[in-house]
């Protein structure tokens, strides 16, 4: 489903090195988890493969597409019918409920007003927001504004779902709900991506990829020696 | 150092009670964690003993000083002088570089300038991040981001600490790194509060406040059983 060949990201001069030498593929329905120390690539990797963001060298394809070919309105199609985002900062809309956050995940499906409203108040029940449904951002903890970010992110079952930090604001339990719920989509078809500090998400991932200093480390597999 | 007597805090019409019954101490030179799930209270709670907020019934006292009897200014210079705060947004100045930032944390100490910037620049290295001093925040990563915040609570050497969640966005390695900074401030008489997800940082606090739905459920401290 996406691949990356020979991709770098660098900001400003003299040059700040984000990614070097980004050599991988992500098979339609896996789940992997990005790992790595603070400051060493995996946000900036996971806006590329979310064409958030275009690399400074090397090439992208997303299901068969070369991302490099494609003009912005053509990536913001592509994003909008298939990659459900978890920013790491979140990124609500503030002064909208969270209900109607998470129904703006909707937007591009096809489904009618009333609809939305319906499932994003399914998919905030399902990381046990209902009681928060009609707060604002503003209004919410910082594990609260978390979950709706998920909720948002999921509720359109995306083919692809990339996941910055998910569980960075929250509790164990609260946590292991997030990765049931991607887990339960995964099973489902969604390819889901993952970055993670947490050793608890990362251990119920079949496939680890490490970064550091901007550069790729290590490709785990479950059941590899 | 820090009283709590018949302590709520509601938002709103039906109202929200995000804290209610809260009755406790914290000795100066004390270190202790904050626990529970997303939602429960924990960040109100360290935003009124941080008298950034006020309680809705109930009296804190810090230092001895009734916080209820004093006007906003008064709290401004409280806060100033004796408080260093590590918000779960952070809260950085954009647009202001890593260590401008942290300088920000010694205005009130009557150090000149110049002196300022070099304790920050310490400060600084001491997070990991001398390399990225002149990095704004939009231009930083999520830890990068939270350990510069982190920088700028403790540059002043303040009476009290209050930190939210202080590890969240960061690897095991530079979260145990954030705690080392913490636990010497303590050895050195600093009053310590930290809000915490992370099991591996509530286990090496020598107390642990437990909140649930608002209320305080647990008051346990190192040797108990
Ligand atoms: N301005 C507000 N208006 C209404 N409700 C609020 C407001 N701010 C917070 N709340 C509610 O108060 C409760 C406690 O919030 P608080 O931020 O203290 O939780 P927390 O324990 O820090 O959670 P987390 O671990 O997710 O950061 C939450 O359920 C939240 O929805
Ligand atoms: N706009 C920018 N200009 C300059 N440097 C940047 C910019 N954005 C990010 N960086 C740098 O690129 C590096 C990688 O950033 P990135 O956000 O990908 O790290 P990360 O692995 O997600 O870290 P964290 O775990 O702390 O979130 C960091 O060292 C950061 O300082
Ligand atoms: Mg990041
Ligand atoms: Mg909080």
């Amino acid at each position: 489903l996406v691949s990356l060949r020979g991709v770098s990201r660098s900001y400003g001069s003299p040059p700040t090195v984000a990614l070097s030498h980004v050599d991988f593929d992500i098979d339609r329905g896996e789940m992997l988890a990005i790992v790595g120390p603070s400051g060493s690539g995996k946000s900036t990797l996971l806006n590329l493969i979310g064409t958030l963001d275009r690399p400074s060298t090397g090439d992208i394809h997303i299901d068969g597409h070369d991302t490099g070919a494609m003009s912005d309105s053509e990536l913001s199609a592509l994003r909008a019918f298939a990659i459900g985002f978890v920013f790491q900062q979140y990124h609500l809309a503030e002064g909208v409920s969270a209900v109607d956050n998470v129904a703006t995940g909707l937007l591009y499906s096809g489904v009618p007003a009333s609809e939305r409203r319906a499932r994003a108040a399914i998919a905030l029940d399902r990381v046990g927001l209902s009681a928060r449904a009609h707060h604002r951002p503003q209004e919410l903890s910082g594990g609260e504004r978390q979950r709706v970010a998920i909720a948002r992110a999921v509720v359109g079952e995306p083919a692809l779902i990339l996941a910055d930090e998910p569980t960075g604001a929250l509790d164990t339990r609260s946590g292991a709900a997030v990765v049931s719920i991607l887990a339960d989509l995964n099973a489902s078809g969604t390819t889901v991506v993952v970055i993670t500090h947490d050793h608890q998400v990362a251990e119920r991932m079949p496939r680890q990829l490490g970064i550091r200093d901007g550069e790729l480390v290590g490709d785990r597999r479950v059941g590899d020696l």
